[in-house]
């Protein structure tokens, strides 16, 4: 049973991991993991133990190692993908971003229900009508929705993805999602994010 | 000195607080405002007795009363905004999110480089061009600065923000920016949340 906090940690290892090695570092200490996520060394020495990986405290981490590792743990054994519903500024910006990112789970499909978006290709991503959802959902494998659509449509919206089989979701909408409990939600809130830097920026940088 | 994630906890409390006081609720229990965080209970306890608010495990909370002791802390004792530097996909997304959810960091001013958004209004806030950011950082009471450009643009907008007062920032771009240590810096990255939700689709909804 790994910590929601952990998989966290370990994903945003593996991104910044990535970058340090396209920057051609082969090595990699623990102290500059832990500064990444705000965490302390012997924090990040503890969760790789956890995944079965050790460094020394000389020489550090073998960065490509460790990635593979962390893939080992994060990916699923067989290709999956992802659902977006609503493609609206929100929705643009993401299929934008992970156009470029490359991420280890693609957007296999986007949904909407204003006619001008339907059918178009976006940033490689063909955008189906919602009457298509469950249609399209039974040909990919799909096991996460991103809820990205106006607050009032998205319970219906959760709701129809869970019935085609969907069993995670990221939803943007300001409302909290009613789902059955083998279903796993992560809300993100972007007024949290900057109520935080706020206090943090009038009361000196944070730990 | 309070923890960052603990400032993380308040904050949405009080966002799930104010909704339920919408819907007519008076008092609140702090099981349901563990579940809301992933927390416990007792961690909900603990956090409302260092802001010095105390219920009765009978009785539960007095929202109202909570929702003006978390602000109380929370918010700056004077008005302070947020200035937001990119207007494309995401930083259009984040305008019509904050124009619809009146939060206590209003967005006071938006700046762009692109010649058909300079001049504009959108969603009830100005778009200047990047020239005249220091002048108008000059007028505003903006402590925060949200960085929604493309990438190799980040740094140096950081830069400019920060010599123009700003001493927070909410990077969405994918690279680390290289800030003073009195400034303090959060990064959004949805591949992080998303990574983390299809993990715990796999395997169960997480703790
Ligand atoms: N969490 C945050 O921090 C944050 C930030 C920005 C936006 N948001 C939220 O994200 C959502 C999208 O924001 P936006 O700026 O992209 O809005 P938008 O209005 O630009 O886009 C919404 C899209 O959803 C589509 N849509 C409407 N009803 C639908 C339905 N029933 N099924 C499928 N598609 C439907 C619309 O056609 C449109 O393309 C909103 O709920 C907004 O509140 C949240
Ligand atoms: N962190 C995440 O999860 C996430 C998700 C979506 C997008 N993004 C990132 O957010 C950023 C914006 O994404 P988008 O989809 O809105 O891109 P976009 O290209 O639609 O918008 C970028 C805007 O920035 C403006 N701009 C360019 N250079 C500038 C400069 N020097 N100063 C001021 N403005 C400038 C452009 O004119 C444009 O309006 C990108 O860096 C993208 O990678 C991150």
């Amino acid at each position: 049973e790994i910590p929601v906090r952990m998989v966290e940690r370990l994903s945003a290892y593996r991104r910044q991991l990535r970058r340090w090695v396209a920057e051609g570092r082969t090595r990699i200490y623990s102290h500059e993991l832990g500064a990444l996520v705000g965490g302390t060394p012997a924090q990040v020495r503890r969760d790789l133990m956890t995944i079965g990986y050790t460094g020394s405290p000389a020489r550090g981490y073998e960065a490509t190692g460790l990635i593979e590792r962390i893939s080992q743990l994060l990916d699923a054994p067989t290709r999956q993908g992802v659902a977006l519903v609503g493609v609206g500024y929100l929705g643009r910006a993401i299929l934008n971003y992970f156009s470029k990112t490359h991420p280890d789970l693609p957007i296999l499909a986007a949904f909407d229900v204003a006619p001008e978006k339907i059918g178009r290709v976006l940033d490689g991503c063909r955008c189906y009508a919602m009457t298509e959802l469950e249609a399209v959902l039974g040909t990919q494998p799909v096991t996460v929705g991103i809820v990205a659509v106006p607050v009032e449509a998205a319970q219906g919206v959760a709701d129809r993805l869970i019935q085609a089989g969907v069993r995670g979701l990221l939803n943007f909408t300001p409302t909290r999602l009613r789902v059955p409990p083998e279903v796993y939600v992560e809300d993100v809130d972007i007024a949290v994010s900057l109520e935080k830097v706020a206090f943090f920026a009038r009361h000196g940088a944070g730990s």
